[in-house]
């Protein structure tokens, strides 16, 4: 009946609200002193005892992964406009290097439930000390309790890389800045080997244009990868450049300066017109 | 790329 329904959503809410009553700096945090297991929104708290809210997967690989940010194109038309904020909403510009500089500051934006819609960014990804990473491909809009099952790329690694690079991206990106000029196409920084959770080496390789697929390894996540023009990119999803340096055709984010035009969070992933098949695209 | 990588936010977990 109504009245049921009622009695029921309230008992959810009442259930997920005793959540807050948590204190704990990561999703595994949570998992192991809580013994939560169910996927969704919790609190967190930082080494300062700021408290923000974001999503946990507590369930790939022994769960207690914490989503720290997400990097969402609004449009692929744009060249570092209003909504790049993992590259530069300033224009491209050679006098701003680094562009907003999101991957190494302690800045943060967005929300957790928005995060298929929107950039996000929370303090758990300068103030979380983790070991392994993993990483969704959601397609955009999608409502939080969706995301695992309408994601078309799911992966993790599992070889604890973070240890070697002070346990997050804020510091890994300290020992890599994602700033242009800052070196040339040899100087890229890790590629990890990942593990799929859903996905293949093959559907991987896939999702990116026919020349890309000539220069990269699918089964790794590489960081700070730089291009021919000297641009930084931050993270090269899924995949290791090998042979070829025109990263800005499958690598995200980046700092704020792209010869000639490329700039953006998927810089230039619209080269040769999007989902056709042809050339870099 | 494709329209269904462009068309999909990058979502960052640690642990």
């Amino acid at each position: 009946t109504p009245q049921n329904l009622t009695r029921t959503n309230f008992e959810h809410l009442e259930r997920l609200s005793n959540r807050s009553r948590y204190v704990a700096r990561s999703c595994k945090e949570i998992r192991d002193r809580y013994n939560e297991q169910e996927d969704g929104l919790y609190y967190l708290t930082t080494a300062n005892g700021m408290v923000y809210q974001t999503f946990c997967d507590m369930t790939t690989a022994g769960g207690g992964w914490t989503l720290v940010a997400s990097v969402h194109e609004n449009s692929i038309n744009g060249r570092c406009t209003v909504g790049d904020r993992w590259s530069s909403q300033q224009g491209n510009n050679l006098n701003l290097p680094d562009g907003d500089g999101n991957w190494s500051n302690r800045n943060t934006f967005g929300t957790a439930e928005g995060a298929t819609s929107d950039d996000f960014k929370n303090p758990g990804y300068y103030d979380i000390k983790a070991e392994d990473m993993s990483v969704w491909h959601v397609p955009n809009n999608f409502p939080l309790d969706h995301w695992n099952l309408a994601a078309i790329l799911r992966y993790h690694t599992n070889n604890r890389f973070l240890r070697l690079y002070g346990g997050n991206l804020f510091q890994l990106f300290k020992h890599y800045p994602v700033r242009y000029n800052i070196g040339s196409c040899s100087n890229r920084g890790p590629a990890v080997p990942i593990v799929y959770d859903h996905g293949d080496r093959e559907t991987t390789r896939m999702f990116y244009g026919l020349k890309p697929r000539k220069e990269f390894e699918p089964g790794f996540i590489t960081f700070r990868a730089i291009n021919n023009e000297r641009a930084a990119m931050a993270i090269c999803s899924g995949v290791k450049p090998i042979a070829g340096c025109n990263t800005e055709h499958y690598c995200i984010g980046g700092g704020g300066y792209f010869y000639p035009d490329q700039c953006g969070d998927f810089p230039s992933f619209d080269y040769d017109s999007l989902g056709m098949g042809q050339g870099w695209s | 790329a494709s329209k269904e990588m462009t068309e999909a936010a990058v979502l960052l977990f640690y642990r």
